[in-house]
């Protein structure tokens, strides 16, 4: 490879980042096909290969901000990345492959893979043979500018082991990738934990929960021990719950205690109660009547529509935020506390001035992994000094908002993939 | 038809006429290690010896033993830049044809779509 001429043309519109890094793509989709007739195998279908291709680009996407597209279409030239199985001498490649055994495939930096058809490329479902989703995730990282690495793990090793537990992209595998694209950012529309409670193996109930982000129609669980997305989220909103809106949810508030237990989802000036056991919200109460309800009528005094909403626990208070004011909804009472609403400002206040969300919070959010309540707009949240801060820093002024951060570096790789990946 | 039995075509047997060349020699291990990263082109047929003014390279045993030391180190092998058995072995296990020490480099001239 090294030998190569330097391309004639220069870098391909999109081939470099215009920022000076020609390491990596410049834009942030990128096409590819598979060619066809002679690119194809004569082992697998070429469904079955586009399908495996197709999820092996989807896993570069769930980490980091490319999306990629099939392209059917477009000529040859516009397509970045080219896809083919060949024999010996193949697709007017300079370099022949060498039968079965050995090299088994080769790619180009920001150009083509090529896979050899001698080797014996089987689904992800076989134990037999040579991967090929394996060979073109990591194929696909050396187009997009990973070099080949030793360490244990890494999809980035030169040669295949097979039987491997799982493929999955680690985290120095996400840092590196990361180190050349930067990490996904964006704006949520919502984020919740989700408690279940389950018996142990003592028949103990015990409580669990697991962290969810809501954007558009999509949906991702934030595994916290793992510090990432579940493998294979993003996935449709519709999927994974049953009832409730499908997309662009405002807020969700789990109302608990000792007496009760209820989860609500808001979107508009309606609200869906959700029901834990059966996974589906419910479509009437145990009075017959109807869900969904308007906001107005089950929280009287609450506007809508909302922007978000948590519940606080200790203080039996649901917090509503919309625009710049927050209301204060005692569930006992069931009513705004009389102090409220309040500009957002002075009921949580910013501990460094100027340095606060004043308006339109996307999502306000009390993580039990944390202990804590975040405010997140944008691509930055702001976290509410707890108790056990102010304990530790008296002088903080209850409720007070740390300095921003930013969401990406707290939670990682919640990451977009192209729609066309969506379902898989 | 290549032949198989099994509906999912996994006891596919490549031809054995399209085989790799398993790596059993000297001259195709300095290929191997020249091809993936891990030490100059040897010298091929032909080629010219240094001329007296080239600075003093190392002799080539020397040059290729360390290249061999340097593979076996990577791929948790004893260090010993001797060719041995597991050596060989890991030369001839399934890999990536993309070298090992340089990062991918820019993509050769597409070929012309056929008409």
């Amino acid at each position: 490879f090294a030998r190569w001429p330097p391309p004639p043309w220069g870098p391909r519109p999109g081939d470099a980042a215009p920022r000076g890094d020609a390491r990596a793509f410049a834009k942030r989709t990128l096409t590819w096909r598979l060619l066809g007739d002679e690119g194809a195998s004569s082992q697998l279908s070429a469904d079955e290969q586009r399908h495996i291709l197709r999820l092996a680009f989807r896993m570069w996407s769930e980490v980091t901000p490319l999306n990629f597209r099939e392209d059917v279409a477009a000529p040859g030239a516009a397509v970045d990345i080219q896809l083919g199985l060949g024999r010996g001498r193949h697709l007017g490649c300079p370099r022949v492959f060498d039968g079965s055994g050995q090299e088994f495939a080769h790619a180009w930096h920001l150009g083509d893979i090529h896979f050899d058809d001698d080797e014996h490329f089987t689904p992800p479902t076989s134990d037999a043979g040579i991967s090929l989703l394996k060979v073109a995730v990591h194929e696909i990282g050396h187009v997009l500018g990973l070099p080949h690495t030793y360490r244990p793990g890494s999809v980035m090793q030169p040669n295949y082991i097979p039987r491997e537990p799982v493929l999955e992209l680690d985290w120095a595998d996400r840092k590196a990738i990361q180190k050349l694209y930067g990490s996904c950012k964006g704006s949520f529309d919502t984020v919740f934990d989700w408690i279940r409670k389950e018996r142990n193996q003592y028949g103990a109930v015990t409580m669990r929960f697991s962290t969810y982000f809501f954007r558009n129609g999509w949906y991702w669980l934030y595994e916290n021990r793992n510090n990432r997305t579940r493998y294979g989220d993003p996935l449709q909103i519709a999927r994974g719950w049953h009832g409730i809106p499908a997309q662009n949810v405002d807020a969700f508030v789990h109302l608990w205690t000792w007496r009760r237990e209820e989860r609500y989802f808001f979107k508009g000036n309606q609200y869906w109660r959700y029901d834990s056991e059966k996974d589906q919200a419910y479509t009437e109460d145990e009075h017959g009547r109807s869900y969904p309800r308007r906001i107005s009528e089950g929280f009287p005094g609450i506007p809508s529509p909302l922007d978000t909403a948590f519940y606080d626990r200790r203080k039996q208070l649901i917090y509503f935020f919309k625009e710049s004011l927050v209301f204060a909804f005692d569930v006992n009472r069931n009513q705004v506390l009389d102090s409220y609403p309040m500009k957002i400002t002075d009921a949580f206040p910013a501990i460094e001035p100027q340095n606060h969300p004043l308006r339109n919070i996307d999502s306000a959010y009390y993580s039990y992994a944390h202990n804590s309540v975040f405010l997140l707009k944008g691509s930055a949240y702001w976290k509410v000094a707890s108790d056990k801060d102010r304990q530790q820093h008296s002088w903080l002024p209850s409720s007070g908002l740390f300095p921003k951060q930013s969401i990406s570096e707290k939670w990682f790789d919640i990451c977009d993939v192209h729609t066309s990946t969506l379902n898989m | 038809e290549p032949l198989f039995h099994s509906r999912d075509r996994s006891d596919l047997e490549p031809s054995p006429l399209r085989r790799a060349q398993p790596i059993a020699d000297l001259l195709a291990a300095q290929r191997f290690l020249s091809k993936y990263g891990w030490a100059d082109a040897p010298p091929g047929p032909g080629s010219r010896p240094p001329g007296p003014a080239a600075p003093r390279a190392r002799p080539p045993a020397a040059a290729l033993a360390e290249a061999v030391r340097r593979f076996q180190k990577v791929n948790a092998l004893p260090a010993s830049g001797r060719l041995d058995a597991a050596t060989l072995a890991a030369m001839n296990r399934p890999r990536c044809g993309v070298p090992d020490t340089r990062p991918p480099v820019s993509p050769p001239p597409r070929a012309r779509p056929k008409r």
